[in-house]
């Protein structure tokens, strides 16, 4: 049985629309300590990986193992259906063929219920290693999302350079081009605002606007994004939860 | 030109 209790619906919500429009059929993994899903898109560039742990949750119980297939596309229309500051529970018995969503607003003693029907899909689970990055950058998600809309106007690509002081982005289009450049700061006043740079080498590396476009959905989860590059692998993207994360792995392009 | 790489060249299938 699976009785998993957020306090907002919206947090859901802003998980479910922070990935919704790069993967459609998740298998969401429910355990004791919480839920967690993975899903690459369908042109096999960007996985995205979320795992919301319990402390996430008002309340939360999963005696057996589960797994939900959920077309997010299905789900999202039902998580339109509950306002914002409604609390929601997932509920679901241990063989399901389809989940409950309860939406309570508590002052108003409105309870709305709604099924969504489960599908299997046949999708495998990577097995991501802690790699060792090059750079790790945490700057506000406003400011990363900015950037990226911005510059993907100009191109298909986008790329970025770090060196020791310096985070630069650039593209280079058939109308013309454009750069973002930014450095390393603390702002005391508001700790969230704050650019830190950690560089052991210096990267170079180019994306495809497309999926950075997508990535940057998940800003609605978090004021702060988590970007860690290497030159020989994926590129993390992150957005913590006050539990757990939506992380977004993207392949860089390269030249042959 | 740069080419796309595709994410699973880094994971692997468990």
């Amino acid at each position: 049985m699976l009785e998993a209790k957020f306090e907002q619906a919206s947090l859901f919500k802003r998980i479910i629309d922070g990935f919704k429009d790069c993967v459609q059929l998740v298998n969401f993994q429910c355990k004791e300590d919480g839920i967690i899903a993975q899903a690459v898109d369908d042109s096999r560039v960007l996985l995205v990986s979320l795992e919301i742990g319990k402390d996430a949750f008002q309340e939360f119980r999963c005696d057996h193992p589960i797994t939900l297939g959920m077309d997010l596309n299905s789900l999202s229309k039902i998580l339109r259906c509950g306002n914002n500051t409604d609390s929601l529970t997932l509920i679901a018995d241990d063989t399901p063929d389809s989940l409950l969503l309860l939406f309570e607003d508590t002052k108003r003693e409105r309870i709305s219920e709604y099924s969504l029907k489960l599908m299997d899909i046949d999708a495998d689970f990577l097995k991501i290693e802690e790699l060792q990055y090059d750079t790790t950058i945490m700057m506000p998600s406003a400011d990363f999302s900015k950037t990226v809309r911005d510059l993907s106007q100009l191109s298909d690509s986008l790329n970025i350079l770090v060196t020791k002081e310096t985070i630069k982005f650039v593209t280079d289009g058939d109308i013309g081009s454009g750069s973002v450049i930014m450095k390393p700061f603390i702002d005391m006043e508001n700790p969230d605002e704050s650019i830190k740079l950690e560089m052991e080498q210096p990267v170079d590396l180019t994306f495809g606007s497309k999926y950075l476009l997508d990535i940057v959905k998940g800003s609605a989860l978090s004021n702060k994004i988590g970007i860690r590059l290497s030159s020989e692998a994926p590129a993390l993207f992150q957005f913590d939860l006050t539990s757990g994360f939506l992380q977004f792995f993207l392949a860089p392009k390269f030249s042959d | 030109e740069l080419k796309q790489s595709g994410i699973l060249i880094f994971y692997n299938e468990s």
